[in-house]
């Protein structure tokens, strides 16, 4: 495993731990989009089935499983915590995220490695993590809170994003067949779809500082 | 499947 990869793992790791630590310290969820972080635990459920058909190596499986348990307490925490659950901007959580779904269940049935289950389901994750942070920002861009977004999570999340481009540059060069077209073009939407959100996060940060500037 | 290169990728 090479350092890109590694550093992408980790930062990826620490953006969701993040989130879910703050959730969990602050009992508050204000500002984080209930849609993209159901969308992610799906993209991890569908991604995972083969938890229980191939063994890769223990970072793997250790890794898969921090993941789907924390994406899943995140969904938990905003749906059935007491307070969190109360600090959730619902009303402006809008984004309807089902049609996101059936779109990525129906390119993955067109465009896949093989046609089997679990290559359909790999694909469908991958198309559908591409589009998942599109609730986050619509909520943004609504509620300008940026209270909960912190700078930690953007950042973390876009390393994360940088780190798996480097892995896959630096993979093809090294690696003999290692080519992977869906992996690297949904990869590639998805970059750009996260650098609006940053491009929006930073646009409401300045905005919010100016705003607290001294009357 | 057959080609696991990229599913060692999480």
């Amino acid at each position: 495993m090479n350092m890109f990869r590694f550093l992408g793992d980790m930062t990826h790791l620490f953006s969701v731990l993040v989130l879910l630590l703050k959730i969990h310290t602050i009992k508050s969820c204000a500002g984080i989009s209930l849609k993209t972080q159901e969308l992610y635990a799906i993209v991890f459920a569908t991604r995972y089935l083969d938890l229980f058909t191939d063994y890769i190596s223990l970072y793997n499986t250790v890794m898969k499983l921090v993941y789907l348990g924390s994406s899943l307490s995140i969904v938990w925490y905003m749906r059935r915590h007491k307070l969190v659950r109360r600090s959730y901007d619902k009303d402006q959580d809008t984004f309807r995220h089902h049609f996101l779904i059936l779109p990525c269940l129906i390119l993955a049935l067109l465009i896949n490695e093989k046609f089997t289950f679990m290559e359909v389901m790999w694909a469908f994750s991958l198309y559908l993590e591409a589009v998942a942070i599109l609730p986050q920002l619509v909520l943004l861009q609504r509620t300008r809170n940026i209270d909960n977004l912190t700078g930690q999570y953007v950042f973390l999340l876009g390393a994360y994003r940088s780190f798996y481009i480097l892995n896959w540059i630096y993979r093809y060069f090294t690696e003999v067949h290692y080519v992977h077209w869906i992996t690297w073009i949904s990869g590639l939407v998805q970059t750009l779809l996260y650098g609006d959100f940053f491009y929006y996060y930073f646009h409401s940060w300045k905005n919010n500082e100016k705003l607290q500037l001294p009357a | 499947g057959g080609d696991t290169a990229s599913k060692d990728e999480l």
